[in-house]
């Protein structure tokens, strides 16, 4: 890709990650997921994208609409919330490989 | 721009750690994005902007659609469950630096980050790179031409240059205007982001201790200067207006416009040309040509009644090489709300007839209102061109924004100068000429009953 994106390749692979939002009482519902920023190492604090809490906000989406809200607490959404947070191998760890997904997407032949 | 796997990609799959539990801290949003959000997609054109959501896709009714645009500019702060680190991660404080809002200039490139279709198949798809340059900028909101897909919602946008810090977080990743994929990423600048959750983490009784963690807005580390410096060829891009129809056009001379003539087809008719840097400025000019409606060459000239001061002029290229990286210039999607939108991409054709070139296609974005906005060497800034269209299928209704034509300026740079030094438009009356092989080639740009029509 070249030596001018070399840092920022880098740091996107170290810092990419993927979240996953499911109910605690319904794993089988399946879940929501999106992509995150590792923001910090020790704690792990990740950025990542809201539109995948809206199925559990306790005030639907309609919590989302004041035009000058700056944040919202967590527990606007509802206690069966299960997160989980996946990335790359970092230094020196070991990594086991994931679970197969769903076949529900699969690559169309041209 | 395209998705290529990032440096870790491992034959068979990528090397994932387990997916770790993770708590919600917070809910965060900036209400600057989401007000310039409002503002280039809400209100009375909500109807014609069409997002992808993270939700899963379902019917949705107008109030929802409606929330569902307010709901885009929210992000989430999570703390991981410790445990489970690998020896020595722990000693490890930031993961990313951060760079501060506006560092980054119209044009420059960058590095989006994602995950298409989110935790689905993470081995095959965790941290899938995709390439593009900034688009554009209204405050926090900024648009990139680097395509990605549905579940990258959260990624992240990284500057190309030598700190790769992290710019953005990918907001919606595509979206349609009035049925035509625009193929511009929405992001939201992090700065604005990281101070919400500063403030909010007072609420939360470990929240100081968690705000001073937050990555803070540096410069490069060895204080080299992070801000890209502007390619000055993104300011001699101008909107032109002709009562009620506008598009680009590109300043040659202090005095001189060139634009389509679609944008501006009758002579002596008056326009106003929208100049945005380095200020903005509104003048008013004349159309001193404009090529027959029979003419391959979609063009007109625009004489001002003042100079565009500060506006740097274009060197007009002699030679075009297929595959050289391109940028095009225009005011297409947001017309006047924004300033000019800068798409990148490679020169895909250089279509001759004998040894001459009479058109240029780019893999560059190219929306309606771009017509007439120029088309430069991304190398070497240098004039390639005059954007005419891109491509639409007439039996299907869909349009193609990554294939565009433009006419070389080559075909124009003669009659230009004449005119400059004499006033003369002789060298400009003969593009009404331009013989059939030309015209055989610009076939799908005239106006001809029931067959592929192609214009902006």
């Amino acid at each position: 890709m070249g030596r001018q994106w070399g840092p920022s390749v880098r740091a996107a692979a170290q810092a990419g990650c993927v979240v996953s939002a499911s109910r605690a009482e319904q794993p089988e519902a399946g879940f929501w997921s999106c992509s995150g920023v590792i923001l910090t190492r020790s704690p792990v604090l990740v950025l990542c994208h809201g539109g995948i809490f809206t199925p559990f906000l306790r005030g639907g989406s309609g919590a989302l609409t004041s035009a000058d809200a700056t944040f919202l607490p967590a527990d606007s959404c509802g206690d069966d919330l299960r997160l989980h947070v996946q990335w790359g191998p970092t230094a020196a760890s070991s990594a086991g490989r994931a679970e197969q997904g769903r076949p529900g997407l699969c690559t169309s032949r041209c | 721009a395209s998705l290529e796997p990032g440096p870790a990609a491992q034959p068979g799959g990528r090397l994932l750690e387990p997916p770790r539990a993770a708590e919600l801290l917070l809910l965060l949003s900036c209400p600057a994005f989401r007000s310039q959000l409002a503002r280039l997609f809400g209100s009375k054109r909500a109807e014609q902007w069409r997002f992808a959501s993270a939700a899963p896709v379902e019917e949705v009714s107008g109030d929802e659609e409606e929330d569902q645009l307010r709901g885009l500019g929210w992000f989430a702060l999570l703390r991981v469950q410790p445990g489970g680190e690998a020896k020595g991660e722990a000693a490890r404080g930031l993961a990313v630096t951060v760079a501060p809002l506006g560092a980054v200039a119209k044009g420059a490139p960058l590095l989006a980050c994602g995950s298409p279709f989110g935790a689905f198949c993470p081995d095959i798809f965790l941290n899938t790179l995709s390439r593009g340059v900034l688009s554009n900028a209204a405050g926090p909101l900024l648009l990139t031409d680097a395509r990605c897909l549905p579940g990258t919602e959260g990624g992240g946008v990284f500057s190309a240059r030598s700190v790769g810090a992290l710019v953005a977080l990918v907001a919606v990743p595509l979206c349609w205007k009035a049925s035509e994929w625009v193929g511009l990423t929405l992001l939201c600048a992090v700065p604005p982001l990281l101070r919400a959750a500063r403030a909010a983490l007072t609420h939360l009784p470990d929240g100081a201790a968690l705000a001073a963690l937050l990555p803070p807005e540096v410069g490069a580390p060895r204080g080299l200067p992070l801000r890209d410096p502007r390619p000055p060829w993104v300011a001699s891009a101008v909107l032109v207006e002709f009562g009620s129809v506008w598009g680009s056009g590109v300043a040659m001379a202090p005095r001189l416009v060139v634009t389509c003539r679609h944008v501006a087809p009758r002579e002596a008719a008056k326009v106003l040309v929208h100049s945005a840097t380095p200020k903005s400025v509104a003048i008013w000019g004349r159309v001193v040509f404009a090529t027959q409606e029979t003419s391959p060459y979609d063009i007109a000239v625009l004489s001002l009644e003042e100079d565009l001061d500060g506006v740097p002029m274009p060197v007009p290229a002699e030679h075009f090489q297929e595959g050289t990286a391109v940028s095009v210039v225009g005011f297409g999607v947001f017309g006047q709300a924004c300033g000019p939108s800068v798409t990148s991409g490679i020169l895909s054709a250089v279509v001759q007839v004998d040894d001459t070139p009479v058109m240029l296609q780019t893999t560059c974005a190219v929306h309606g209102g771009s017509s007439g906005g120029p088309l430069f060497s991304s190398p070497s800034g240098d004039l390639l061109g005059i954007v005419a269209s891109n491509t639409r299928d007439n039996n299907t209704g869909a349009t193609y924004p990554h294939l565009n034509f433009s006419i070389p300026i080559t075909v124009l740079q003669p009659a230009l100068q004449q005119y400059r030094q004499t006033g003369d438009l002789g060298g400009l009356r003969e593009l009404d000429h331009a013989t059939k092989p030309v015209r055989v080639v610009w076939r799908l740009q005239c106006p001809l009953p029931m067959t592929l029509r192609s214009k902006l």
